[in-house]
């Protein structure tokens, strides 16, 4: 039996970046919002909800 | 599901059946754009509850790693794929982790807790009411303060939204610490997960899990913790037996490029 989108188990990808330059400033946090969400198109989902500090920035998605 | 974004690192959780790891390339595409270059990378999950719906390339756990390592640099050579089991058949988790350089010891750790069979009367709190005039933000507020959600970190501030006619994501923020919650509440296949970050300064983390555990009081919870000592695994596990469950799994894995990850399963005594 195959019910799609009830499936709750969630996948998690953790990506960690880094740069020569010693000062990376906001670094990916300077990636524009049309940018994210067009990656998140190919993964199938949008922003609905988005919360950021000094530290980060934190967006809840659909699905 | 959820996104966070730091300065070098993005995280990002999705459930259904979307195509996380699709953006793999692109994530690493618009990072050079700004200069900066993947150094380590790490994919996990539980097991699927309907597995047969999964697309492309999360079709199972073979395909999923195949997809990794046609999709990330050469130099993130040290590379692990494994499944780790439990003595619940249907709970297993899935890790993949590749990074340039080993893992060496880190103050942070990451905590993944997965719940199934939620409690009818707790999950009912998650289903909208039809026609109850609320956007979802403003039912999700209505839900973070109906269930407790907003007293698992007192000190955090949420970010929350309730989907229509039912389930809730929300994301908490707490100075440079993240954690997430969401809610997939229907009967017969009721899930919820909570995630956290801790430091080995931290006392509180396994005080938070148990919290998050008691707000929806599932039959069966699974902890994967990633890169924790012992001592705090442990202290996991007895924070989610004092809610009554007996732990029936204690498995564990290293992977160069992450650490240890230890995967604890238990149910309720009932």
């Amino acid at each position: 039996m195959a019910v799609s989108g009830f499936e709750g188990f969630e996948k998690r990808l953790e990506l960690e970046f880094s740069c020569h330059d010693p000062v990376i400033g906001i670094g990916l946090r300077e990636l524009d919002f049309k940018s994210l969400e067009q990656v998140l198109h190919l993964v199938q989902c949008t922003v609905v909800s988005a919360l950021g500090n000094q530290h980060f920035d934190s967006y809840v998605l659909s699905e | 599901s959820s996104l966070f974004v730091y300065p070098t690192k993005i995280i990002i959780k999705t459930c259904g059946t979307t195509q996380l790891l699709k953006s793999v390339q692109p994530f690493i595409h618009l990072a050079r754009t700004l200069n900066l270059h993947i150094v380590a990378l790490r994919y996990t999950r539980g097991s699927f509850i309907f597995p047969q719906a999964q697309p492309h390339p999360h079709t199972s756990f073979h395909e999923e790693v195949v997809y990794l390592e046609d999709n990330i640099p050469a130099n993130l050579c040290y590379r692990k794929a494994s499944v780790i089991p439990s003595k619940l058949t249907s709970h297993s988790w899935h890790v993949f982790s590749a990074a340039v350089v080993e893992y060496s010891d880190d103050i942070l750790y990451t905590v993944e807790v997965c719940m199934t069979d939620l409690d009818q009367t707790l999950a009912r709190k998650f289903f909208r009411h039809p026609n109850d005039g609320k956007n979802g933000d403003s039912a999700g507020r209505e839900m973070t303060e109906a269930t407790g959600i907003n007293r698992i970190n007192p000190n955090a501030q949420i970010c929350d939204f309730a989907f229509d006619p039912c389930g809730y994501s929300m994301n908490a923020i707490d100075g440079d610490r993240y954690s997430t919650i969401h809610v997939t509440p229907e009967d017969g296949f009721s899930y919820a997960s909570f995630e956290c970050v801790g430091s080995v300064y931290d006392g509180d983390i396994a005080d938070m899990v148990k919290k998050a555990v008691k707000v929806f009081c599932p039959g069966t919870v699974s902890v994967a913790t990633t890169s924790a000592s012992n001592d705090m695994c442990l202290r996991m596990k007895n924070a989610v037996e004092q809610l009554g469950m007996k732990c029936r799994s204690w498995s564990m894995d290293e992977f160069p490029a992450a650490g240890t990850v230890v995967f604890q399963t238990f149910t309720t005594r009932r």
